[in-house]
């Protein structure tokens, strides 16, 4: 499964 | 990352070392919802998922097995090591209405119909609610020790250094969250009665107490 966002947050 | 998530994640980093050395020293876990602390559990398990499936950067993966694993050894505090001090009949708030609603704004606002953004989408919504079983036992009690409200204090401070930080986003990036802003503004908006009273008394030499 593609990440449709960036999840570079915590 | 700017300064305002550096510090963010500072202060959530600060929060979880006051919460240890609060139960530690006192050898009592009195004051602290354990329904709060499961559900950042939870929160951290179902969002940090992808530390399998990408990578970030190493700041990212630490912090994010720290927070897991932090969240998991308070959980053992409270139930294992000091479960004498652990009042239940305090901590009454009931689970299944905050899992419940945030199950389905996932279903609803989600970035993709696949098990990792839902279970993203869904931790989001559980972290900004997470803190209610720990408010209301306040609220019940109608006062804290003074640790106690640092670490709220330092917890709440981190969604809030989070607001900045997605301003300064999408100016210098063009980068838009919706889930994570709209989440994030709820979760700040319900330490707004707390930071009133720990300004007001805690930071000038008083107790945290509620008026009755």
């Amino acid at each position: 499964t593609e990440s449709t966002t960036p999840k570079d947050e915590l | 990352m700017n300064i305002f998530r550096f510090f963010g994640d500072l202060s959530h980093l600060a929060s979880i070392f006051i919460l240890i050395h609060k139960i530690t020293t006192t050898r009592s876990c009195r004051g602290i919802s354990f329904k709060t602390q499961a559900l950042y559990v939870t929160v951290f398990v179902t969002r940090y998922l992808d530390l399998f499936t990408s990578y970030v950067s190493l700041y990212n993966t630490v912090m994010k097995i720290f927070f897991i694993a932090s969240s998991c050894y308070i959980l053992y505090l409270m139930r294992v090591r000091y479960r004498p001090t652990n009042d239940p009949s305090i901590d009454t708030f009931r689970l299944e209405y905050l899992v419940g609603p945030c199950v389905v704004l996932a279903l609803i606002f989600n970035y993709g119909y696949n098990p990792t953004e839902l279970l993203w989408s869904f931790s989001i919504f559980l972290e900004s609610v997470a803190i209610l079983p720990q408010l209301f036992m306040l609220q019940r009690t109608g006062e804290a020790e003074t640790i106690t409200t640092h670490y709220l204090a330092a917890l709440g401070a981190y969604r809030a250094l989070y607001i900045p930080n997605w301003i300064y986003r999408y100016f210098s990036e063009g980068y838009v969250d919706p889930i994570s802003v709209t989440a994030g503004l709820v979760q700040t908006g319900l330490y707004l009665d707390f930071f009133y009273v720990y300004f007001t008394k805690v930071l000038q030499g008083q107790k945290f107490e509620l008026p009755a």
